[in-house]
Order: structure tokens, then C-alpha cells, then sequence
């Protein structure tokens, strides 16, 4: 922060002062110039997504870090260098007749009073799939050293034609400085059209739609999905504490002391068990 | 103390052409990084380098620098960028010819086309362990996605989004396609 600019006299409680509506729900912001704000080097904002709506992927110049204040879902990070490691079965193959897998990165499941941590520059995307409405409250902390651009937050949107949640005070901050030329699109709007046809190895309607040139594309930040989305990720699980019968809770406890001879029964009998089970576990 | 720990450091490490690259494909070109992984004392210095060399018409494929702002400097031939902003701008969009350097700051997406025999650059970034995501090509930020969850971002069907994610096999350099390899040929 700057000279004194912490130097308050009184705080005040503050309501987001700009609201973006899109599609399939709405982003609420704080202005990040507002003193109080600066001061603390961070920037705050609020989503809420409906049923079916999907917050399309972004990626910040500073690190995030998200509270899930009601709702739950699926979220995602694209890590570069990473595998995708979540893959489609065979059978899928098979059943719909299709010759593609599809494979990607880590999905996982968010829920209600969960923190999740977004580093600076992944793209991170997130989901709805139930009834009640999603609202997630993220700070960007723009005085980590990670951030090298100013303390103004930045989303860098991988898709859509939509003016940014911050843009807002980008402007007010720039104005009589120097005018914008075009506003509110995603980070592969800016290049040509020729070059991403190459870069990418697709067509031209591809490329259009990857630019956010079809018509019908003023959806927004957060988007309806129609039949909601098919992600590859493991059945839920119910949380321990909830999930526990009194059963598992013996389990738990520490097992009994076996001598040797036990020990050696017991792993003959699963060695056993085990060849008899699967034909795939044998000795090297 | 201080003497063991500085004076006898290493504080030299070849990146140029002649050094053994970290990305390589003959018919595109070569790219060398250094980083407080190879060169412990960028560490200390919190900056790192990579150095390129692009066959003409070779692509470098869109992507941004994670952690770091650049100054991408260019050593020999010319080559056409591309850099992008937040909104989506078109920041920068011309040639950077031997000698000029051009500044990219951190995010913001940038791609190159060199447009002579070899374009070569070094660019310099402030951190140490400077990385890049590539927004296009194999195992890029888009492959790592869902499909459905591409197919909805981009309101494409699932073939296009399939294709999105399957038609460029190349990481990081796209070399020239076959009728402009034959061209400069």
C-alpha cells in the first residue's frame, strides 16, 4: 500500500458496489480502489451460480482463495505441464459407438463451507449440478508477490464475449488517461483469426466460436449448460464422520498384536484369496 | 558464512543455440530455458531466461506466463507476435525485428510467427521459476478440461470440441504446414 494509506480513522462495513448478471447467474464485486481495500492489498468478489450453470474458465494475476458460502458442485483446475489423468472407460467406447476417450485433468467436488485455493495464473472453472443455488466468495490477493501487474485484480476469461467483473474500475481508473478500444471478450479474441486456425489446427466456425463471435453469445461469466454436463469423477463419498457405522468405528480401532505364526497364516490366506480373486495378481 | 555459499557459486549457463534444448522439433525449432532449477543463483535474483529458435513460419502457440512478467528481445530475423489483455485487446500486433525487445506482462497472451530463415530471441523473466501455460496443442489448458465442460464454455458441439482438443499433436512448436515448408524449400 501506499504512504498512509492505512492510516484510517473509521472502517466502514462494505456491500459490493457492482454486479454483473449473466446467463446462468451473477458476479458481485467490492471496488478494489476503495481505501480500505488498497490498504489490505486484496480485492473480493461474489458468485452465484444456478442450477445447470457452469462459471467458464478464468485464470487471475494474483492467487484466489474462495469460500463456498451455500451450494455444491464441481470445480476444476487446468495445472500446465500436468496429465490429464481422469480418463473415460473402454466401455464408453463401446456403448455409444465412439472411437473417442476423453481424458483431463483432476476434477473435483466442492460443498458447502469449503475453502478452495486458486493459484495465480490457472485457469479454474466451476459447476452447479444441484438445485440450490451456488454462492462463492473469492479473494484475490493482489499484494502477493506472485502478482508482478499493479493491484488492480485481473480475470483473464479463456472464452465468452463478456465484459470482465473488474473491468468496471479498470476504466474509472484509466479514464482521461486513455480510452479503451474494445472491451468485455476473451483472451483468444485479441488474436487473428488465420493464426489460431493454424496455432489450433481447426476450422473457421471453431475459431469463431472460440472467440466468442457467434451471435447468440452474450451469455455472460457463468453459463446455462442444457442437460448439464457429463464429467468423468469417482462416485461421492459420504463424509466419515456422517458415513461411520459402529462397525467401521471398530475397525478403526487399533488391531490386536498377532505373533509371527498368525502373521504368516494370515498372509497365506490372503495370498490365497487373492489368486483366486483376480488372475492379473501374480508374482514377478 | 557468506564466502561459502557465494563466492564459489555458479553463475554462468549457456542457453544459446548450441546448447542441448529443452524443446526441440527439427522442423519447427528449439527452446532452451534456464531457471534457479539449472542455475541455483537465480534463486537469489528471482529471474530466469529462455532462449528460442524458430524455422520460418514455425508457430510458437498462444500461451501466458504464469509468475512472471518478459522482455523478449530479439536476436536475429523477425518474427510476427501477437499479445493479448485481459479484455481481450489486442495489445500488440506486428513484427519484432532483431534489436527491438518487446515487454509482455504477466497473463497476458502472447504467440509468435517467425517470418525469416531463423528468428531467434532470448526473453528474460522476473521470476525465477518462470512458467508458461499453453492455451493451444496437446496436453495445453484446454486439453486438460472436461469436454463437455469445453463444449459448453465454448457453446461448440462435442465433435468440434473434440477436435479442439485433438487436432494440434503438437506441445509447444506448430512447425510450417507442408505447402509453406515447400515454399522455402
Amino acid at each position: 500500500p501506499q504512504q498512509n494509506e492505512c492510516q484510517f480513522e473509521r472502517l466502514n462495513a462494505l456491500e459490493p458496489d457492482n454486479r454483473v448478471e449473466s446467463e446462468g447467474g451473477l458476479i458481485e464485486t467490492w471496488n478494489p480502489t476503495n481505501r480500505q481495500f488498497r490498504c489490505a492489498g486484496f480485492a473480493l468478489s461474489r458468485a452465484t451460480l444456478q442450477r445447470n450453470s457452469l462459471r467458464r474458465p478464468f485464470y487471475s494475476n494474483a492467487p484466489q482463495e474462495i469460500f463456498i458460502q451455500q451450494g455444491n458442485g464441481y470445480f476444476g483446475m487446468v495445472f500446465p505441464g500436468c496429465p490429464e489423468t481422469f480418463e473415460e472407460p473402454r466401455e464408453s467406447e463401446q456403448g455409444e459407438g465412439r472411437r473417442f476417450r476423453d481424458s483431463h485433468q483432476k476434477v473435483n467436488r466442492f460443498r458447502e463451507g469449503d475453502i478452495i485455493a486458486v493459484p495465480t495464473g490457472v485457469a479454474f472453472w466451476m459447476y452447479n449440478d444441484q438445485e440450490t443455488p451456488v454462492i462463492a466468495i473469492s479473494l484475490t490477493d493482489m499484494s502477493s508477490h506472485q502478482n508482478q501487474l499493479d493491484q488492480m485484480p485481473r480475470r483473464f476469461y479463456l472464452a465468452g464475449n463478456h465484459e470482465q467483473e473488474f473491468l468496471l474500475y479498470q476504466k474509472q481508473q484509466v479514464r482521461g488517461k486513455e480510452e479503451q478500444e474494445s472491451e468485455g471478450s476473451n483472451i483468444f479474441s485479441g488474436f487473428k483469426r488465420d493464426f489460431l486456425e493454424d496455432a489450433l489446427n481447426v476450422n473457421r466456425h471453431i475459431v469463431d466460436r472460440l472467440q466468442g463471435r457467434n451471435e447468440d453469445e452474450e451469455k455472460g461469466a457463468i453459463v446455462k449448460v442444457k442437460g448439464g454436463l457429463s464429467i468423468i469423477s469417482p462416485p461421492e463419498r459420504q463424509p466419515r464422520h456422517q458415513s461411520r457405522s459402529r462397525q467401521d468405528e471398530e475397525r478403526w480401532q487399533p488391531r490386536p498384536h498377532k505373533s509371527r505364526r498368525e502373521e504368516e497364516d494370515d498372509e497365506k490366506h490372503s495370498r490365497h484369496h487373492d489368486q483366486g480373486g483376480s488372475r492379473w495378481k501374480q508374482d514377478n | 558464512g557468506l564466502e561459502e555459499t557465494v563466492c564459489s557459486a555458479k553463475y554462468r549457463e549457456n542457453i544459446g543455440s548450441s546448447s542441448s534444448p529443452d524443446i526441440y522439433n527439427p522442423q519447427a525449432g528449439r527452446i532452451k530455458t534456464v531457471t534457479s532449477l539449472d542455475l541455483p543463483i537465480l534463486r537469489w535474483i528471482k529471474l530466469s531466461a529462455e532462449h528460442g529458435s524458430l524455422h520460418k513460419n514455425a508457430i510458437f502457440v498462444p500461451h501466458y506466463n504464469l509468475n512472471a512478467n518478459s522482455a523478449i528481445y530479439a536476436l536475429r530475423g523477425r518474427a510476427w507476435l501477437q499479445v493479448v489483455n485481459c479484455n481481450g485487446n489486442t495489445v500488440f500486433d506486428g513484427e519484432l525485428e532483431a534489436g527491438r525487445v518487446l515487454i509482455v506482462p504477466q497473463n497476458f497472451a502472447v504467440a509468435a510467427k517467425a517470418l525469416s530463415d531463423k528468428f531467434q530471441y532470448v526473453s528474460f523473466k522476473t521470476n525465477d521459476r518462470a512458467a508458461i501455460a499453453r492455451l493451444a496443442g496437446s496436453s495445453s489448458t484446454l486439453n486438460g478440461m472436461p469436454l463437455d465442460v469445453l463444449a459448453a464454455t465454448f457453446n461448440l458441439e462435442r465433435n468440434d470440441a473434440r477436435q479442439l482438443k485433438n487436432n494440434n499433436p503438437f506441445k509447444f512448436l506448430v512447425p510450417p504446414r507442408e505447402s509453406e515448408r515447400r515454399a522455402v524449400a
